[in-house]
């Protein structure tokens, strides 16, 4: 089974158009394993992007580095996914 | 096993076999309305299943409804499920309903990427796409809302294989898109085609691949709207509406976009609720009030689909 231990998912305000160029950006660069749930289209519309914790740290320097701001939408994914699974247990059961 | 619709829980999430086995118990206990079609293989061998409700006739006027072939998207086929049943339960006590199905034939595929499901059962929770193998690369799967001959290959899809979006080698080279295709095509008469995902709340119409307007945007924007209306009664749930294009983003290769081009008109796309800090993790406890809410929309399409023949 794939963990997501660490793994974040991170909602942009996109405010300008520099910013949204900045995340397509983000969006293109394959190394990061970035799985965009929202993806940067449009100032009138939020940014969500699942993170692996292993690039959280450069991706997170990348949005302050450009003054992107941005809230942890869900803070470690694993965590949510393991509630999910006890509860399907129950049910189950 | 789930030994009779009644003790079906319907507030929780399946597995795909769970799902298959209350199919056939559910087409037993309603076998004068509803039967059970295997439409083709999936790439990894497993049957689709689509429900199809019908009172009679030939080829009647027909509406269509596929959901979940985003498989991560797990509120959309617990919803296809729950509305199934809500179909044959109000069929003949709900006189708008019986009335439709007294025309028209509803064809529901409620697990669209099977394999897809599957993955997100046993191996990896997120998983969105199929599971096709990509010739020279490790990665697997093409994203099947991509995949329609429809603007395919144009912008908004990747053509990088390990991409969450990638369109795929040629148009409905996914044969989970190609079973779809085939039994719209071999039907003729389906005056509606609606696609269920979920995540963001939008109900939209095409088109994706393009920002232009479709030729019958007003009247697609106002069902819409109207549409929406009666889903936010219920609990306030906000959506927006809008083509692909214009509110969520340019996408090409989808699957409403081939549909309204091969001249059904009434073709829609819902994004259910599924947001906020939950994603793609939708807690069960919202399903039957997503499904509630979701049916007031399709209702009313499908009633307007019913009464604006063409």
């Amino acid at each position: 089974e794939k963990s997501f231990t660490g793994d974040q998912v991170v909602r942009v305000d996109v405010q300008s158009e520099e910013q949204l160029k900045l995340l397509q950006v983000l969006e293109s660069e394959e190394k990061w394993n970035l799985d965009f749930w929202l993806h940067p289209v449009s100032t009138e519309l939020p940014v969500d992007v699942l993170v692996p914790h292993t690039h959280l740290a450069a991706v997170k320097e990348y949005l302050q580095a450009h003054n992107i701001p941005f809230t942890v939408m869900i803070d470690n994914l694993q965590e949510l996914l393991d509630q999910e699974k006890a509860e399907m247990k129950e049910n189950h059961l | 096993r789930e030994h009779s619709t009644r003790s079906f829980n319907f507030g929780a999430y399946h597995r795909l076999e769970t799902i298959y086995s209350w199919m056939d118990t559910f087409v037993a206990q309603h076998s004068n309305l509803v039967t059970k079609l295997d439409i083709g293989r999936s790439y990894e061998n497993r049957p689709m299943y689509v429900l199809k409700f019908s009172t009679g006739g030939t080829k009647r006027p027909a509406i269509w409804i596929d959901l979940g072939i985003h498989s991560r998207e797990w509120v959309s086929q617990a919803t296809g499920v729950w509305t199934a049943n809500k179909i044959a339960t109000d069929y003949g006590t709900d006189a708008s309903l019986t009335s439709l199905l007294n025309t028209m034939d509803i064809y529901m595929l409620i697990v669209a990427n099977p394999d897809g499901y599957v993955v997100t059962h046993t191996n990896n929770r997120m998983w969105r796409k199929t599971r096709s193998k990509n010739s020279g690369y490790a990665c697997l799967g093409v994203d099947p809302n991509r995949n329609w001959n429809a603007g395919f290959g144009g912008p908004g899809a990747s053509s990088y294989p390990c991409s969450e979006s990638y369109h795929g080698p040629s148009a409905h080279s996914e044969i989970e898109v190609k079973n779809m295709v085939n039994l719209i095509q071999s039907h003729g008469n389906f005056k509606s085609f609606i696609s269920v995902h979920s995540y963001s709340q939008l109900l939209m119409y095409p088109y994706g691949y393009t920002c232009r307007g479709a030729p019958h945007q007003a009247e697609l924007d106002s069902v819409a709207k109207a549409a929406v209306q009666k889903l936010s009664s219920l609990y306030g749930t906000s959506y927006k509406v809008g083509s692909i294009c214009n509110i969520i983003y340019q996408a090409s290769g989808g699957s409403i976009d081939w549909s309204y081009d091969a001249g059904i008109k009434y073709s829609f796309a819902f994004e259910l609720r599924d947001t906020g800090r939950y994603g793609f993790i939708l807690p069960a406890d919202q399903i039957i009030p997503t499904a509630s809410e979701t049916w007031l929309a399709l209702k009313h399409i499908m009633e307007y689909v019913r009464d604006h023949p063409y």
